[in-house]
């Protein structure tokens, strides 16, 4: 079962720190990141790392492509090209791959879900934000993830939210939409909850910390600990579930059935 | 007694809420910004506030200079020029003025200190920030600054501070000098604290919250509250008092002998 995740955004903003957390694995274990937020060199190119994962029973393939972070230099015009040259080559590299094999026994090394991580400001998008997830929302699944939501008080990150989505509106970004599953209330229920979550704040930690006895993974502040696992504290169960339980199906689906038919059209068009 | 302090750093780092927590009052009353994060429009132009604020018994008029906040559009380059061009306008004020009037008698309007802010990624500088404080230490005293310290535990705080001062080293950014005071032990002491602190690690809040019984400004998280005015959570005290007490004569003083002296030469020498 091949699955491929890949992050987006910003240098700095928990992007290696939230994939080890969401696969409980340190996924970059061959690299230079030790989790402790030393990392030499910084991505300076798009970087995939494949791993065998366990999940509820299910056996992934999984692959996660971590993209240079954009931001740091001073001009960033086209910072997208080389992730969408990317994700069109994965494209490329299938439908070749199509006509000679059958799909059934083939290897899907597409980009299935984009998280594209969006900086806790307060304020809203940057303009880079957004000509950066219009361009990805035309080739991929994206869904945009608030970083380091333990920046925001509650009320900031709902208000920020808000702003978010509007802008989102606003600029046409066609992000990845949950299915309306008219049939069972339960799961429309589910779809709507998620809807209403998005953008997903999230929070990251590969440290144990002991909270009231229990070990819990979160940041230790002189203040408190922000766990990762807790509802109440942030997203990252929600997304958590939705990409690794209930939607890694769809994510696919729709990957195949729109994004992958917009790039063979276009291809067969000229 | 007149002080300038201009604050500089992309948008949505805390800026306008630092300025208030400052000096303990809404300095932007007559603005859109109502503390709540909500603000409309973002500043497209350099705003200059004045108050008089009444600080341990000195009056002052305190000028506040509010820059456009950067990194928001896609391209930055010379997105220091129209601030580095705002405080040669001040400095070019002054010496018409001085050509015409008695010193005593004329009000310094000129920039006595620059507060830049750094996004508390927990890599390092951008090259946006090396750039943009390379231009800013040739014509003000600059105060480095680290936004939203509460995104980062003490451990990142402490390597991140550390990252910072070798890159303002190997860069050979001339940020602000706290005096070698020779004669005085106790200053020099004191003097030592400071220049370790650097980077100061900050946290504004307008928000008044109680924590055991006692009312304190902070930030109002799930996981406890971190709080403005205590040591242990961050460098705010520390860095107010070196602005408002004990450090604001010899900011001037350097303003006068240093950098307003460099730009007279330069004007002089054509
Ligand atoms: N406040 C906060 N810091 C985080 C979070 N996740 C990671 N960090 C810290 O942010 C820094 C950069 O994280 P990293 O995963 O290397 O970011 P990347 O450059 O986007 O891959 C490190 O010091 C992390 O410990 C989070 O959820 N909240
Ligand atoms: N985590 C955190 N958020 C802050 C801090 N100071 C301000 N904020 C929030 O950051 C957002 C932007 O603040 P603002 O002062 O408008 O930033 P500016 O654009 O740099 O002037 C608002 O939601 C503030 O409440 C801080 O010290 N820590």
């Amino acid at each position: 079962f091949d699955f491929t995740l890949m992050v987006v955004g910003q240098s700095g903003l928990g992007k290696s720190t939230l994939i080890n957390s969401l696969f409980m694995s340190d996924i970059y274990e061959d690299s230079t990141y030790n989790g402790s937020g030393i990392r030499m060199p910084k991505t300076t190119q798009i970087r995939s790392s494949t791993v065998h994962v366990q999940e509820g029973g299910v056996h992934l393939e999984l692959t996660v492509i971590d993209t240079p972070g954009f931001g740091d230099v001073v001009d960033n015009s086209q910072c997208w090209k080389p992730i969408t040259e990317h994700v069109n080559s994965l494209f490329e590299e299938f439908l070749n791959a199509e006509s000679r094999v059958i799909r059934e026994a083939m290897e899907d090394r597409r980009v299935h879900v984009c998280l594209y991580f969006i900086a806790p400001t307060g304020h809203g998008l940057k303009q880079v934000d957004i000509e950066f997830m219009k361009e990805l929302c035309e080739k991929v699944n994206v869904i945009p993830v608030i970083a380091k939501a333990d920046t925001l008080t509650p009320e900031e990150c709902s208000r920020f939210k808000k702003t978010i989505m509007n802008e989102i509106h606003e600029n046409g970004i066609k992000i990845y939409q949950f299915p309306d599953s008219e049939g069972d209330e339960e799961e429309a229920a589910a779809n709507k909850k998620l809807r209403d979550a998005i953008p997903f704040a999230v929070v990251g930690s590969n440290t144990v910390v002991e909270v009231s006895g229990k070990k819990v993974r979160g940041r230790l502040y002189p203040w408190g600990v922000a766990e990762v696992d807790n509802l109440s504290h942030c997203d990252f169960t929600t997304l958590r579930n939705m990409l690794v339980r209930t939607h890694m199906q769809d994510l696919k689906d729709v990957t195949d059935n729109v994004h992958y038919e917009n790039y063979r059209c276009q291809k067969l068009a000229g």
